[in-house]
């Protein structure tokens, strides 16, 4: 079972079009795949088509109440499941603030989650607040969804030194063991810029000699081009190869989950 | 003197880079303009050429320590001026919980300011904690920065509600006063029907017949179009105006300057 945390505090990279695309990518090859959505606009939700109701219990009860996972999950697609989330997870941040533990609490309610899955995928919210350091300490691996744009590349550094933190203190087996580069627009200047930057940044980072959590990671071959469709299937809450088989989007995310799978051999 | 945030809690829609690009639009036609950066992640700074530096107080004195906005003011170009943000603001949220009137520290600080600008220019983070609601109470006026997608377009009844909350609570004279669309790409499906319901919601609300915060909210005819030069200027740490004079972004933010000047004689 890989347990995965697609995060970046720079809004609007494509971590939730990702998790919801990669995530659908992976079940269409047969593999269970289970999404967790910890962000309190509830998007990666909505963007299976599972939409916020009144009484409907999410993660937040699981974050609050230790509502098991099992009693959350509902079905969202042929080998794919989904833990919604819903807008009083926007008061996690304070009110767990006194909470013994509060960054443990979901890698607890995993823990006790008898369902197996082949994938659990988490979003998170644009910050490095409670929810986004839950993911990370119940995580194995991060995936970093990367917009090839300055002011995304420009918190990298401060996404490192957090992941090191949570490898460090509360999650010793965390590795970041992938970059996705998001709504990539071929042929420009800054889209080629950015990932030479990158790439320099993590061969200094690396250049230290001390192991860190980035040490193995990768830059995914795949680039998930700029393509409206992606958007547009948002609106229809259904990912990608539901509204448009044949269009790059469909093609980007099934290419970088045979990147993917093709990790598995050497985990 | 009009004290406008720009606010949207969905991430990544062009709240940062309007609020750099339309602060400098407007200091170029003589009227003088102070950006407060109240994103942790300092990217409205940045974007001005005002890099971080240890042990330069910034925003977060301001809210924590009560250090005056006079002492953290930085030029930033002809008649432009910034207060810097820094990443050590990504702990106000939880610094704050306890502090009494949390929401009104930002206001009093403004009201304190000898310094008398016609335009302060507030960049939030995308959220609605402490860091954006301290904007809301503040403020006179929201522009709300919205890229046409429908992800964008979900949380616009949250993001009503929370100013609606804040205007009845903490700040009666606050209103939305308009809302830009960013990122606009002529010509694709998605972005005429977001429009379309974006403006069914704006007349669907006000036919309550109540008087909202919202009920005079105009949409910018101005569109800012995606073009690459608007992220690349990020880069150089420069307003549109100065890496690329000629471009559409210019071109789009200096009418959308006209159009915001236009509604100061309504004022
Ligand atoms: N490859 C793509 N091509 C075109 N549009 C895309 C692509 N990927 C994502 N988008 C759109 O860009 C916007 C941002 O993507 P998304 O919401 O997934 O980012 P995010 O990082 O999850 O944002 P947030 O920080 O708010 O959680 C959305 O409107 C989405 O539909
Ligand atoms: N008109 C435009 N054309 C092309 N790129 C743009 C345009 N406006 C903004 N961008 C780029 O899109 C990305 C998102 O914009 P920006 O950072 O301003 O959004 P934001 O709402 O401030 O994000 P956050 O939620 O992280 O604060 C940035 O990389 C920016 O350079
Ligand atoms: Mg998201
Ligand atoms: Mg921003």
């Amino acid at each position: 079972m890989r347990t995965i945390a697609l995060m970046n505090q720079k809004g609007g990279v494509g971590k939730t079009t990702t998790t919801v695309n990669l995530a659908a990518a992976l079940a269409r090859t047969g593999r269970k795949v289970c999404v967790i959505d910890l962000d309190p606009q509830s998007h990666a939700s909505t963007h299976l088509g599972v939409l916020e109701e009144a009484d409907r219990p999410s993660v937040y009860d699981a974050l609050v109440n230790s509502t098991p996972l099992a009693e959350l999950r509902v079905p969202a697609g042929d080998n794919l499941w989904v833990v919604p989330s819903d807008i009083n997870l926007a008061a996690a941040e304070v009110e767990l603030a006194g909470t013994v533990g509060r960054e443990m609490l979901l890698r607890d309610l995993m823990a006790d989650d008898p369902m197996k899955f082949d994938y659990v995928m988490m979003d998170c919210p644009p910050s490095l607040g409670v929810l986004t350091i839950n993911a990370l300490t119940a995580a194995d691996e991060v995936f970093v969804p990367l917009q090839p744009h300055f002011l995304a590349l420009h918190g990298m550094s401060k996404l490192f030194e957090t992941v090191d933190l949570v490898a460090r203190r509360l999650n010793p087996k965390l590795v970041i063991s992938g970059i996705i580069l998001c709504m990539y627009e071929t042929g420009t200047r800054l889209s080629a810029e950015i990932l030479n930057d990158l790439e320099d940044y993590l061969v200094q980072t690396r250049q230290s000699g001390r192991k860190t959590p980035w040490t193995d990671a990768t830059i995914f071959r795949t680039r998930i081009r700029r393509n409206i469709k992606v958007a547009e299937a948002a609106s229809f809450g259904r990912p990608i190869f539901d509204y448009e088989p044949a269009c790059h989007g469909s093609r980007d995310y099934a290419s970088l989950a045979r990147e993917v799978i093709a990790q598995e051999m050497g985990i």
